[in-house]
């Protein structure tokens, strides 16, 4: 900032720690503060919340720009979570199927985790709980079976949507990465432009990884949202910022807590407002 | 990576006679940067790179021929310093029962460990372990810990209706008579500030008197491990560190935060879905993976 002497080198520094602790990453946060440098107006006051503002302009912006694309909704309407393992996945396919089963659809959740211990009887206290049919195999059985067996059962049923629940997995490991690809196919097969919605399920916790979790990923199935999970918390999720930015997809849902309501719309206002506290 | 990156900095100066502090500055700004992208906390690289600093600006980088090279022993060096030099061990020597409590955030891998941990116990140190699912909240949760029990063929102990304290008190009171010798409570995935949850392990704590109280921490987290750490550090004076999903590329800065803030050793790595997917930990490997 060499020549802009009039912002305070000390609020710079601490809107820095600010961002990097909130899971930005050091080489977005480099990019907000030399766009805020660009942004200062040449006589303006650069006080804090000055900055504040500007910067939260500049989040808002990354986090809008991909939330532009309007989802077309089909019948039914086929959404594929995935994810690496432990982010909440099950949960929030359950709180999704309970909130539309709220507002009067028909939904079908496939449980397409086959391998992880009780993951099947895990989705089925959720189908409970929220009212929806559940379609699942036998423990071991092949997730694309489950994938294809529940895609004819909602077209069957007429239902408005198809939840497909999918167990987590690393990305670094290439099996379970074709594996997804072939339940993506599967469904594809089923169900014209299926999946329509591939959402990937982030932990709010989650350093720089998620970045590269979204990147391969998206490889496998071209993913059309993220869910951020587990924002009760102490975490603010900043990678999101970093994800939306070079992926140039939204953050549809973020989970508030294990309960059925605990999922809502994304609010980047809100979002941005919660990375200064 | 790292290396290369200071290299070049430390290459450029060849011929410019002696190294100044402002070249040190341009590489300790490297090293920030990586550790940072590593998810190293903020404060702790802070702190860190004070510490590397002060050794850097010594003669064995000033006056050495390959600069760039000290300057990567001297944080090599200081980051397996930082994480405890050699494997550590859990506490086994006591009057049996052995009592282990898992603890951590939802889904850090707490019911999958509890389960390789008891498999571990049972074939490497011929222990009788019981495993107890103190978990009375997750749909399915008990479930799957007696799925794993019987995978491994280690007895899984629940009290249907009980609450999570009376199960890990039941548990512990009748280990021996089962002739059990060692017990896992598997908790609750929980946030550190959620009070109410947290005297709950407070109780648990006091019911079971533990041998060891391992934090999980999933190798993914980032700036957040601090907050998570410091907490159930202050609140339950953990004994241990258990880091999972280690099979993965997240570089694991976590685990330098969460040694950093309390002190306490990481024993285990978790590194993979199947129940043998449980390693001692080691620090000289967890820095190089850090240092990327
Ligand atoms: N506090 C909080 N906990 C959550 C949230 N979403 C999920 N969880 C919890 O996180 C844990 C893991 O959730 P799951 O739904 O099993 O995660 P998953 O991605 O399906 O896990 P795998 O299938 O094993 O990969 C559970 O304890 C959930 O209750 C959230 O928004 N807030
Ligand atoms: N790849 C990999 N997956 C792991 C590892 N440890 C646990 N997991 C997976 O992480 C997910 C979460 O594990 P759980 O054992 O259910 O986690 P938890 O902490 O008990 O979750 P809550 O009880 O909901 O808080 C599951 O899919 C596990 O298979 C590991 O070391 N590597
Ligand atoms: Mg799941
Ligand atoms: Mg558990």
């Amino acid at each position: 900032f060499g020549g802009r002497d009039y912002i305070c080198a000390e609020d710079l520094d601490e809107l820095e720690a600010m961002l990097l602790q909130a899971d930005l990453g050091q080489s977005t946060v480099e990019k907000i503060l030399s766009e805020l440098k660009s942004r200062m107006e040449a006589d303006g006051k650069a006080d804090r919340k000055v900055l504040e503002g500007i910067i939260s302009g500049i989040i808002g912006e990354i986090l809008s720009a991909s939330s532009k694309t309007e989802i077309q909704i089909h019948k039914p309407h086929v959404i594929v979570l995935l994810g690496v393992n432990g982010t909440g996945k099950t949960t929030s396919a359950g709180k999704m199927a309970y909130s539309l089963s709220r507002q009067g659809k028909k939904v079908v959740l496939a449980a397409a985790d086959t391998f992880r211990a009780a993951a099947i009887e895990q989705l089925e206290v959720w189908a409970e709980r929220a009212g929806a049919e559940l379609v699942k195999h036998k423990q071991g059985s092949d997730p694309s079976a489950v994938a294809f067996d529940a895609a004819k059962a909602a077209i069957n049923r007429d239902a408005d949507y198809l939840i497909v629940d999918t167990a987590g997995r690393l990305h670094t490991k290439s099996n379970l990465m074709e594996e997804l690809k072939k339940v993506g196919k599967v469904i594809g097969g089923q169900v014209e432009s299926a999946p329509h919605e591939t959402l990937l399920v982030i932990d709010a916790t989650t350093g720089q990884n998620g970045l590269v979790q979204a990147r391969e990923f998206n490889k496998a199935i071209p993913l059309t949202g993220i869910i951020l999970t587990k924002l009760d918390g102490t975490a603010k999720g900043g990678i999101v910022v970093a994800v939306s930015e070079e992926l140039g997809i939204p953050v549809k849902y973020v989970g508030v807590g294990e309960s059925a309501e605990d999922l809502r719309p994304f609010d980047a206002k809100e979002f941005v407002e919660g990375l200064f506290k | 990576g790292l290396s290369e990156k200071l290299q070049s900095i430390m290459q450029k100066l060849k011929g410019h006679g002696k190294l100044s502090e402002k070249e040190i500055d341009s590489a300790l700004k490297e090293v920030r940067i990586a550790l940072l992208e590593a998810d190293v906390n903020f404060k702790v690289v802070k702190s860190f790179i004070e510490k590397v600093r002060e050794r850097a600006l010594g003669s064995e980088v000033m006056q050495s021929l390959t600069p760039a090279q000290q300057v990567i022993k001297i944080v090599h060096s200081e980051l397996i310093e930082l994480m405890g030099s050699t494997a550590s061990r859990l506490e086994l020597g006591q009057e049996p029962p052995i009592v282990i409590m898992m603890v951590g955030l939802q889904g850090s891998g707490k019911t999958t460990t509890s389960a390789k941990l008891a498999n571990l116990l049972k074939k490497a140190n011929n222990k009788r372990p019981m495993l107890v699912a103190c978990d009375t909240r997750r749909p399915a949760a008990v479930k799957q810990l007696e799925t794993l029990g019987t995978q491994i063929g280690v007895p899984v102990h629940h009290v249907e209706g009980a609450s999570p304290e009376q199960i890990a008190k039941s548990a512990v009171e009748g280990a021996l008579k089962s002739g059990r010798d060692l017990v896992i409570l598997d908790t609750a995935g929980r946030l550190h500030i959620d009070e109410e949850l947290m005297q709950e392990l407070e109780r648990i704590k006091i019911l079971t008197d533990p041998d060891e109280i391992l934090l999980v921490v999933d190798a993914m987290t980032g700036q957040d491990a601090v907050n998570v750490a410091k907490a159930f550090q202050e609140r339950l004076d953990i004994t241990g560190v258990i880091l999972t999903k280690l099979d993965g590329d997240a570089r694991g800065g976590a685990a330098l935060s969460v040694r950093a803030v309390t002190g306490k050793p990481i024993k285990f790595a978790g590194t993979g879905e199947k129940l043998d997917g449980i390693e001692v930990f080691h620090p000289d490997r967890m820095a190089s993976r850090i240092l990327g």
